[in-house]
């Protein structure tokens, strides 16, 4: 009689199931049709043949994101789930399109589906990259920018997974500050 | 528990073929 090792036939299964989204800035459409659902997965081996499949985040065109978000988050500031949260963000320079966004856009992914935060992992929503002239933007969203103990501990444990340098810091902003901001920079709730 | 995945163990399978 064969015996079968089931590592060898049955995939992963992650936590959550997640929703790879793409948006492209096409500016004689709304800001909602241009934000299209690519695919769901909820394994580790569909997100991989996903990942494997699209192009490299330093490719995309100039105004174009991809967002990853839990199944039924809408990766935008007004679902129920962003409409009291924040957001951590990475500010890249144009020169770190080339050296770094590629490598902290996939560490970003692992540590959403690979629930990194431990018990704060609830509170993730998930994660966008902007591709921008100016310089491109990596974030993690959460849900509520007042539970300040689970948006230090993403921040704190983001920070160390995409290994950036201890003098570096990151932010945290809310989104309702982020969408009434005035100028170009909105106020940080927390820096890690 | 969570089924949590370090980065190493998730990257393994980057380009395991995968079941169908």
């Amino acid at each position: 009689q064969e015996i079968v090792n089931p590592e060898a036939y049955i995939k992963h299964p992650l936590q959550n199931r997640w929703s790879l989204w793409f948006f492209k800035n096409d500016k004689s459409k709304t800001w909602q049709a241009n934000q299209r659902l690519i695919s769901k997965f909820d394994t580790v081996e569909d997100f991989w043949a996903l990942y494997n499949h699209i192009q490299l985040s330093s490719n995309l065109m100039s105004g174009c994101d991809y967002s990853l978000f839990k199944d039924g988050i809408e990766p935008m500031w007004e679902d129920e789930r962003n409409r009291r949260g924040g957001r951590w963000l990475i500010t890249l320079t144009k020169q770190q399109r080339r050296s770094d966004l590629d490598c902290y856009w996939l560490g970003t992914l692992l540590c959403l589906v690979g629930e990194a935060f431990d018990d704060y992992s609830d509170d993730v929503c998930g994660a966008v990259v902007n591709i921008r002239t100016k310089g491109d933007k990596i974030a993690i969203w959460t849900s509520d920018y007042e539970n300040r103990e689970a948006v230090t501990h993403i921040g704190r444990v983001y920070k160390e997974r995409l290994g950036l340098p201890m003098k570096m810091t990151i932010g945290y902003q809310s989104h309702a500050d982020t969408s009434t901001k005035s100028g170009s920079s909105t106020k940080n709730k927390f820096v890690v | 528990g969570k089924r949590q995945y370090d980065r190493g163990f998730l990257l393994a399978f980057q380009f395991m073929p995968a079941c169908i």
